[in-house]
């Protein structure tokens, strides 16, 4: 799955996502990726988030809409980022997934659950800071 | 230190992040740029988890999940189980932009999309195709499916529904391979 972000010099915020999600899934499943407030959520009023991992159970808890409330009440991308993990966390203590966060300003965070298979978690930026997209990482 | 304009995505997918960022630079809109960036993984079929040709299904068919959101007009689009076109984000900015919903899906989502002017082609590769053959050689393991019979841990379907629910102690298979 990617889930990407977009916010131009004028401040308005898009995102989206695309997937052929789980292997061997049961016809007709649906994961979290076209979800709005699961898959990705923007609102040029706050920012964006957008999350990758296990579908079937991040859906349950929106975590880019809760990212974004949490940035527009002012918590900053990676606080708003890990919030929305720990609260799966909370229930599914070894699911799969990540996520990612902007907010208007252009900081940009990520965060995601350490399972086996998952200890650090890989994503894009491209701004002015570089001419080429940089790779960052978090540790989960 | 904070920039604007700034294109983030998940995963190392470093080409669909050029892809978005140069339609910033040319002038194109936040949603032309998130378009692009996530059709771009599409075309590339990035790392088997966007894309035709990865993750098929039970029955061996692959489907696609996308979405597209306008953070200033709160427009959404999105498509799930989509069949037959390749390009699952470029049908969810047409449900957005010409229709008034915000979500369809399966086979009548890709009849839409025909109507709208996406090309329908197989889905399907030989690298699918082969994933699919592994599984069932493998008695369908992994599987989505509890409370049935025969066991899904031990057997292919097609399967029926226990009288009694276990407990649910299902263990969960999304991995780097495999997850949404």
């Amino acid at each position: 799955t990617i889930g990407m972000l977009a916010i131009d010099q004028d401040g308005h915020v898009a995102a989206g996502t695309s997937t052929n999600g789980l292997t061997h899934k049961v016809p007709g499943r649906v994961g979290d990726s076209p979800i709005v407030g699961a898959g990705a959520y923007a609102d040029s009023e706050a920012g964006a988030a957008a999350a990758t991992g296990d579908g079937d159970v991040m859906m349950r808890f929106l975590p880019s809409y809760l990212a974004v409330e949490l940035m527009r009440a002012g918590a900053d991308p990676s606080t708003a980022c890990k919030t929305a993990i720990s609260r799966i966390k909370r229930h599914y203590s070894e699911f799969f997934g990540a996520i990612i966060c902007a907010n208007t300003t252009g900081h940009y965070g990520a965060a995601c659950n350490k399972v086996p298979g998952l200890s650090q978690f890989r994503f894009m930026v491209a701004n002015t800071e570089s001419d080429a997209p940089l790779l960052k990482s978090v540790d989960c | 230190r904070a920039s604007l304009p700034l294109v983030i995505n998940t995963w190392p997918f470093k080409d669909a992040t050029a892809a978005a960022w140069d339609a910033l630079q040319s002038g194109g809109s936040v949603l032309d740029a998130v378009e692009k960036g996530c059709a771009r993984c599409e075309t590339e079929q990035c790392d088997g988890s966007v894309g035709y040709g990865g993750s098929p299904d039970e029955t061996g068919e692959t489907t696609l999940d996308a979405m597209i959101m306008n953070g200033d007009t709160m427009e959404v689009g999105a498509v799930g189980d989509l069949k037959r076109i390749k390009n699952a984000v470029g049908v969810a900015r047409a449900v957005m932009e010409y229709t008034s919903h915000t979500m369809l899906v399966g086979e009548s989502a890709s009849l839409f999309a025909e109507n709208m002017g996406f090309i329908a082609e197989d889905l399907t590769t030989n690298k699918s195709m082969n994933i699919f053959s592994q599984w069932l050689k493998g008695n369908c393991q992994p599987n989505y499916r509890k409370n049935v019979f025969p066991d899904p841990s031990q057997y292919c379907g097609p399967y029926k529904p226990r009288a009694t629910l276990q407990p649910n102690k299902m263990r969960r298979h999304a991995n780097t391979h495999s997850h949404d």
